[in-house]
């Protein structure tokens, strides 16, 4: 009987001389951290589904990365989230989107995947089934952080037109 | 974003994800959201699934789930291959041909033809535990019982 796990805390362009060796250590403790909720889990015979969650749960709560705390701002300076999750025992399957007051947005996911008929659920929908679950919620300052509210103020000084901001993607 | 794929003691897998979107989204944009088949998939016959990225392009190419069918259909083309070769030299080819590394960077090759950019970690039955991207970096880590466990930015 064997176990494994791997996480992300997302992908992109980053140059190794910006990132400081400070900033980097940030960034190595809290992928460890999470790492080790779900390495705790599966070593003590858990479920994978639990292991999952609990892995995604500190880093939706670290303000390092783009998820629950520390999501990024929309356009009208919101932090709306998104999350899913599956089970491949029985290929139940549970998401949720554009959600803004759901502290852990997995554990919604989640309810929705066990406790609806429903595989995605969205706004204010998510948030009253959420409600009627009793799942923690959180107020807008909890998930908003001053780097991500500049990253936004950036984009608006640098693309004006909405084409630009979207991409043509709808 | 942030994800999570776990192969448990019992052989069961799971995939999660959890994201914020891109930055000054509007009109109620989801596309750069975790869709099932999508951004995230497990199906115990081939493999969990999470992905991070250009989600739009990800669902285009319904990355998670591609990967997933792609690898259920070379497990099962393996498990007919025992009945030919034998059980034991099916088994050597699945350990050593990195089935699942070539499965994830090929699908992943194909979110770039069209322009995307992200990655993905997967596991599999037999308890790989797999990266896949086409950015300079992505923040991961990976476990096993078999004693890994790192974690990696570059």
């Amino acid at each position: 009987k064997h176990w494994s796990i791997a996480i992300h805390g997302g992908a992109g362009t980053m140059s190794p001389d910006k990132m400081t060796p400070e900033k980097r250590a940030e960034y190595e403790v809290a992928l460890q951290t999470a790492l080790d909720a779900g390495k705790a889990v599966l070593a003590n015979g858990g479920s994978a589904v639990d292991a999952v969650k609990a892995a995604i749960i500190p880093m939706e709560d670290n303000p390092l990365f783009n998820a629950g705390r520390g999501a990024v701002f929309t356009w009208e300076g919101r932090n709306e989230l998104d999350a899913s999750i599956m089970d491949g025992r029985d290929r139940s399957a549970g998401a949720v989107t554009g959600v803004t007051t759901i502290k852990n947005p997995i554990l919604l996911a989640d309810k929705v995947r066990t406790d609806s008929p429903h595989v995605f659920l969205m706004g204010e929908g998510a948030e009253q089934f959420a409600a009627e679950r009793g799942l923690e919620t959180a107020p807008p300052e909890w998930f908003a952080t001053e780097h991500r509210r500049e990253a936004l103020e950036r984009m608006k000084a640098e693309q004006v037109s909405a084409l630009e901001v979207d991409h043509k993607f709808g | 974003t942030v994800g999570a794929v776990a192969l448990d003691m019992d052989g069961n897998l799971a995939a999660g994800t959890s994201t914020g979107g891109m930055t000054g989204k509007r009109w109620g944009r989801i596309g750069d959201s975790p869709v099932i088949g999508a951004g995230t998939y497990a199906d115990n016959r081939s493999c969990a699934v999470s992905a991070t990225g250009w989600g739009e392009y990800f669902i285009r190419v319904g990355v998670a789930h591609e990967i997933c069918t792609r690898l259920r259909v070379l497990f099962e083309g393996v498990d007919a291959m025992s009945t030919e070769v034998g059980e034991d030299e099916a088994q050597d080819w699945l350990l050593h041909s990195n089935l699942a590394q070539g499965v994830s960077d090929s699908v992943m090759a194909e979110v770039e033809e069209l322009g995307g950019d992200g990655g993905v970690i997967l596991v599999t039955p037999e308890g790989d535990a797999l990266f896949s991207f086409n950015t300079t970096g992505m923040y991961r880590g990976r476990a096993t019982s078999d004693g890994v466990n790192e974690v990696a930015i570059f």
